[in-house]
């Protein structure tokens, strides 16, 4: 995935099956933000799979306060690859037969 | 290690956590 400066990764151990998730997020390297960025530390939350969309949770985020709202777009994006990272692995841990 | 909670209008919890230092980007 690129590096967008912003990292995210899994707060659990995925067991394939839950849809919902837990998540971490944290800045890597402020200078990939556009907007000024607030040293907040990591970012804890959960993340449905099946229902939610990155670029929501992106949102949220700007709207309480952890990000500007130009940097939306590299949020979701970071959110996004991880999301579709965890479902490419869960896809490949399926056997075929099922 | 002091941890806050955001809880968004939408009903969505942000729990704010330090970063583990050795997780950093090095610079």
């Amino acid at each position: 995935a690129e590096d967008t400066g912003v990292r995210v990764e899994l707060n659990e151990e995925d067991d394939g099956k839950k849809s919902t998730i837990a998540l971490k997020l944290w800045v890597e390297d402020p200078k990939k933000l556009k907007g000024k960025y607030k040293d907040t530390g990591a970012i804890e939350f959960t993340f449905d799979l099946v229902s939610e969309v990155p670029e929501v949770v992106a949102q949220e985020m700007v709207e309480s306060g952890f990000f500007l709202d130009c940097d939306v777009k590299i949020v979701g994006k970071s959110i996004r690859d991880r999301v579709a990272l965890i479902k490419w692995r869960r896809e490949r841990t399926v056997s075929p037969g099922n | 290690s002091a941890t806050a909670q955001v809880v968004h209008s939408a009903g969505r919890r942000f729990i704010v956590s330090p970063v583990p230092e050795a997780r950093l980007k090095e610079q």
